[in-house]
C-alpha cells in the first residue's frame, strides 16, 4: 500500500480538496483507496457528506485508543473508503501533550490493522502539530498541495525542515513525492516566478541526502474551477458531480503521474 | 481605540490580506493603526518586508513576557506600525498549557502599554487555540473573512460559539462586528447559496443576546484581484503596490463601511 501525507501548513491550498478528489482519481483508475481525515475541521468527513456526530468512531478515537480500527472505517462505494473525525480532535494537541511517541501512535494503530487497500492518503490540518506529525510517522511519501502566492510560499522550506526532522528521527522511509500546483491561475507573473523559485530549490538538492532529493512540481496544474468547490456541498467527489469538467479532468492527470511507481533514478 | 480580531478557522480565506489591506485603507483615511502578528506562519509580517528572525520581539515575547511593548512595535510609516512575530510562537500553546489565565496574557500586557492609535487589528492563525483566544479577549470586535463556498461556511457556527464562550467568561463586552467576503467571484450559484444561508443565520439572531446580534455581512465584497496576492511579495500594502487596482478600491470600500462607529440599533 503506497501512503501519502497530503500537506502544507499554510492554510486553504487545497489539501483536502485534492485528498478526496486524487483519492477518487485513483479509484476511477481501479485502485482501492482509504481517505483519513486528520483535520478537526473535518471537511474532508464534510466532502463526503458525512455528520461527524453520527458515533462512528474516526481518528480521534484512534488516537485516544478507544475504538478498534475496523469499527472507524466507513466504505463509501467500493474502491473508496473513509476513516472520518470530528471536532473534539482539536483537543489532541493538549491531550498528547504528555504521551511517550505521541507521533507514532496513529501508525502503530494503522499498521496493527492490516489494511488491504492500494493507497492510503491522509488530510492533515492547517499546521504542523502532532496531528501532522502523525500522518509523518505513517506515511512513506509526503505530497505538497502549493498555490503559487508569494504567501503561499512562505512555509514551504519550513515545511522541508520538518520532514527532514521526521525522517532522520522517527520514520526513515518519509520521502516528499512532490508538489502539485492548485486553485491555478495560468499565466501570471506571480505563479512563473514562484515555479521558478520551487524548481531551483528541487534542482539544487539533487544529489544531497534530503528527503526531497526526487521530489517534483507535478507538470500537472490543478486549475481553479468552481465545480471543484461545490462538489462538496453535495457530498460529492468531482467525477460524481461534474465528471467532465477540469477539475475531474486535472485530477485524473494527477493520478496518472503518481500511478507509475516513481522510481528514484 | 477600536479594536478588532480577525478570524477564522479555516485556512486560506484571507485573514492576514484583510488584516493588511484593511489597515493600509484606515490609514489612507487618516487613521493610525497597529496590526498585530498572532500567527506563527508570520504571513503579516512577511506582508510588510520584514525579516521575522532580525532580532527584534514581537507578539513571541510580549507572550511570554520577556519584552517590553514598546520594543516590540515596528514603525512602517506615520500611521501604520505593526507588532511581528516569528515561528517561535508555535510554541506558545504547548508553553502556555498550564500558565493560569493564559487566555488573558495579551490583553494584559497591551493594556498596561496605553497603545495611542485610532484602530488595533489582530491577524490570527487558521485554529481557535490559545493564540487566537488571547486576540479574542484582547479585542472588544470580531471580523470575519469568508469565503462563499460551501467547505468555507462549515466552521462558521463554530467560530460563533468560541465567540460566545469567550464573551461570557472572559470578555464581556465582544461582539462580532460582521463577515466580509473576500476572493469573491460574484455571479456564481454557491456564492449565492453561501451568502443566504449566513444571512438568515443572522436574521435569525437579530433579537437574541448573542455576540452577534448587531452583525452582518459588509455590502463590500472584496473581488478576486491578482494584484492582492502580488503585493506580499513587495513587502507593500495594496495601496503603495497597486492603487488603482479592485483590490484597492474593495478595501477603501470596507473601510469606508467601518468607519461610521457602529451604533447598536
Ligand atoms: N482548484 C480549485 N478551484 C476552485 N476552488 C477550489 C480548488 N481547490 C480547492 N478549492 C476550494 O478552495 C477552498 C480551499 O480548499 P481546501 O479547503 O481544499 O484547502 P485546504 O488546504 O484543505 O484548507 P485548510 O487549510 O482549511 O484545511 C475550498 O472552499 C475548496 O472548495
Ligand atoms: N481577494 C483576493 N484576491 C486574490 N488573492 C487573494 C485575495 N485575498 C487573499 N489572496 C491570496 O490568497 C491567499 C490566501 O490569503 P491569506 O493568506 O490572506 O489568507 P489567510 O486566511 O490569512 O490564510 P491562513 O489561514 O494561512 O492564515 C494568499 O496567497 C493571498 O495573497
Ligand atoms: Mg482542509
Ligand atoms: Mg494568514
Amino acid at each position: 500500500m503506497r501512503s501519502i501525507a497530503v500537506l502544507n501548513q499554510k492554510g486553504g491550498v487545497g489539501k483536502t480538496t485534492t485528498t478526496v478528489n486524487l483519492g477518487a482519481a485513483l479509484a476511477e483508475r481501479g485502485a482501492k483507496c482509504i481517505l483519513v481525515d486528520l483535520d478537526p475541521q473535518a471537511h474532508l468527513t464534510a466532502h463526503f457528506g458525512i455528520d461527524p456526530k453520527d458515533g462512528t468512531p474516526g481518528t480521534y478515537e484512534l488516537l485516544a485508543g478507544t475504538a478498534e480500527l475496523k469499527d472507524c472505517i466507513r466504505t463509501i462505494d467500493k474502491r473508496i473508503s473513509v476513516i472520518g473525525t470530528r471536532i473534539d480532535l482539536a483537543a489532541a494537541e493538549v491531550e498528547l501533550a504528555n504521551t511517550i511517541a505521541r507521533e507514532l501512535i496513529l501508525r502503530d494503530t494503522l499498521s496493527a490493522g492490516n489494511l488491504k487497500y492500494d493507497w492510503m492518503l491522509m488530510d492533515c490540518p492547517p499546521s504542523l502539530g502532532v496531528l501532522t506529525l502523525n500522518a509523518l510517522c505513517t506515511a512513506r511519501e509526503v505530497l505538497i498541495p502549493l498555490q503559487a502566492h508569494f504567501l503561499g510560499l512562505q512555509g514551504v522550506g519550513r515545511l522541508f525542515e520538518t520532514v527532514q526532522l521526521v525522517a532522520k528521527r522517527l520514520n526513515p522511509e518519509l520521502t516528499v513525492l512532490g508538489l502539485v500546483l492548485s486553485m491555478h491561475e495560468k499565466g501570471t507573473r506571480l505563479a512563473a516566478e514562484v515555479v521558478d523559485d520551487v524548481d531551483r530549490f528541487l534542482t539544487e538538492s539533487r544529489n544531497q541526502d534530503v528527503p526531497w532529493r526526487h521530489a517534483r512540481i507535478f507538470s500537472t496544474r490543478i486549475r481553479r474551477n468552481v465545480k471543484l468547490a461545490e462538489s462538496p456541498s453535495y457530498g460529492k467527489t468531482i467525477f460524481q458531480y461534474a465528471p467532465k469538467s477540469h477539475g475531474a479532468e486535472d485530477y485524473l492527470a494527477l493520478a496518472a503521474e503518481l500511478l507509475p511507481p516513481v522510481k528514484p533514478e
